[in-house]
């Protein structure tokens, strides 16, 4: 099971993830006893990332539209700052005593809060782009939820005109939200509502215009039946991106779900 | 994409420093 849910997240996180595990079993493991090397460079280095990355955040913060990610990303910014702050006092500590357990520990707790702090950042940045897919898929149900009133083929070729742009943006960022999950499940979830949206669009375009066709006949014969199948094909559509919403909001950590 | 590149730079970074810790523990296993 991965444990990250984007091959993204995964390609940044997972080697140092790694990396701080193995230091961790050094130090449960006792092989940590012996005199640490001057860390100040590699500290610094750190340092200097996390600054960068405060910037970049807060720019990003100030410029997002989106409320939830002006909310949820200071903290991980913080985190990630006192992370950072944890390395600069384990690399003086060290410096003066090699040995010093202290700063081990700072060490270790310092690496795993860097590690937390950039994984909650990345997910923060990471749902946010998600939102608005999902602000695509509910432009897409708003328009289906018009197609019960339209009745002319004036309107109809409105409403065409309307969705299409709408569906193919949502088709294109699924597909490539699809690409970026690592959890095959979900990835098959989206694959297959994509293609039942796709398979749906012109059977319900289809379904309308019958529709219209029926209700501007004189005799009018048939025309409960169009909109009963049109109504049918609406509520299957929007099934389908309302699955899509679902799913693109779940992450490796909703598996109780799937237990 | 910023963040995204900045996260890198911190992950490489961190990476590299915990390397640097744990290569000098085992050395002398």
């Amino acid at each position: 099971m991965p444990v990250f849910h984007t091959k993204t997240i995964e390609s940044i996180l997972e080697p140092v993830a790694h990396q701080v595990s193995r230091l961790v079993i050094l130090h449960e493991e006792a092989e940590d006893g012996n005199a640490m090397p001057n860390l100040e460079r590699p500290v610094q280095a750190v340092s200097r990332a996390v600054s960068n990355l405060v910037k970049v955040g807060r720019e990003t913060i100030n410029s997002s539209d989106d409320p939830i990610l002006r909310q949820d990303m200071p903290a991980s910014l913080v985190r990630v700052e006192q992370a950072s702050r944890l390395l600069e006092e384990a690399s003086s500590m060290l410096k003066a005593d090699p040995y010093s357990q202290p700063a081990r520990g700072k060490l270790i707790d310092g690496s795993r809060g860097i590690l937390q702090g950039t994984s909650s950042l990345l997910l923060c940045f990471d749902e946010s782009e998600v939102r608005k897919i999902i602000v695509e898929c509910k432009r897409v149900l708003d328009y289906l939820a018009v197609a019960e009133v339209i009745d002319t083929m004036e309107d109809l070729v409105q409403f065409v005109k309307d969705l299409s742009p709408c569906l193919t943006k949502v088709s294109r960022d699924v597909d490539a939200r699809e690409k970026e999950l690592t959890h095959q499940v979900h990835r098959e979830m989206l694959i297959r509502c994509l293609e039942q949206v796709k398979t749906l669009a012109p059977i319900l375009i289809c379904s309308m215009k019958i529709y219209i066709q029926l209700t501007s006949h004189p005799n009018n014969k048939g025309s409960g039946e169009a909109a009963e199948n049109r109504n049918y094909l609406v509520g299957r559509m929007g099934d389908e991106i309302t699955e899509i919403i679902r799913v693109l909001q779940l992450t490796t950590y909703d598996e109780d779900e799937w237990d | 994409e910023l963040i995204l590149e900045s996260c890198q730079s911190i992950a490489a970074a961190t990476s590299a420093l915990v390397k640097a810790a744990s290569s000098a523990q085992r050395e002398l296993v």
